[in-house]
């Protein structure tokens, strides 16, 4: 495993993007991922429609919440294709469900893994070499007050309640962090990022962990 | 009227939020560990921040049991 890995220096992740007041951040990581994988597959990383899965994903609900493993699995049973986000923009509010032709454009997912790697952090760093930024649930209470830096204290694992993108991971300094995208617009933390330890299942950032196969 | 009282109320979420900056910030003073303080969140109460933006839920996942990825 090298010290340091960052998707992003692959031009493999998206930018930050802000989903303002709906709670539509499994979404955003469930896109976020498929849009890597689609990137690391050798295309270039184009924005994919986050309404379409907030509208569409009918075992989730919408911006009263959601969780990204229904999501991925609503995308694998269906092969629901996901189209660019200039065809079916962000509106921050749940909608009615737009449906396209099969022969329609857009990007459909194979399969996906979700596992618990608790007490495995570095396997964790593995399957993001191996398969690309992952989709992760946290606990991000005290996130409200995130500022930068490494999350390392006070963040407990108890209690998932958002989703995030995993990108990256940094194992250089004197304490090793993973590198992950938010979803709450780039003036939030670091640029959109927060920073948090590896080890330990800080803001239980191990505990459901999700790859997308394309 | 009601305007001073959402202003009020407003006020004392950002107080808050100031203690709460002060109990997290005490846990580290390592220069690379988490700094807490004033965002765009900090005039919302803990539960309009819950409700708002901490919607996700997660499905309980089998535990890791691939290929250990040597160092």
């Amino acid at each position: 495993l090298p010290a340091k890995f960052d998707w992003r220096d692959r031009a493999a992740v998206a930018p930050v993007q802000n989903q303002l007041a709906c709670g539509s951040c499994w979404a955003f990581s469930v896109v976020g991922a498929v849009q890597s994988a689609h990137a690391i597959g050798g295309s270039h990383v184009e924005l994919l429609s986050v309404q379409q899965v907030l509208d569409c994903s009918f075992k989730n609900e919408g911006c009263n919440g959601g969780s990204p493993s229904r999501a991925l699995n609503w995308l694998k049973q269906t092969g629901v294709k996901l189209v660019p986000q200039s065809e079916y923009p962000y509106k921050a509010k749940s909608g009615i469900c737009h449906f396209f032709s099969q022969s329609h454009d857009g990007v459909s997912v194979k399969s996906f893994t979700a596992h618990d790697f608790g007490g495995q952090e570095e396997a964790m760093m593995g399957q993001l070499l191996e398969r690309g930024p992952l989709t992760a649930v946290v606990d991000a209470v005290s996130w409200q007050d995130y500022q930068g830096g490494i999350i390392q204290h006070h963040c407990s694992s108890q209690w998932s309640n958002h989703a995030v993108l995993v990108v990256g991971y940094d194992a250089t300094g004197d304490i090793p962090h993973w590198i992950v995208q938010n979803s709450w617009g780039t003036t939030w933390g670091n640029e959109g990022y927060v920073y948090i330890k590896i080890g330990g299942n800080v803001c239980g950032i191990a505990d459901s962990v999700a790859a997308v196969f394309l | 009227e009601a305007d001073g009282e959402e202003c009020h109320r407003r006020r004392r979420y950002f107080r808050d939020a100031t203690k709460r900056h002060a109990f997290l910030n005490s846990f580290s003073t390592a220069p690379q560990s988490a700094k807490y303080g004033i965002n765009q969140f900090s005039d919302l109460s803990q539960k309009e921040f819950r409700d708002l933006y901490l919607r996700a839920s997660s499905d309980r996942a089998p535990l890791f049991s691939g290929p250990k990825t040597d160092r």
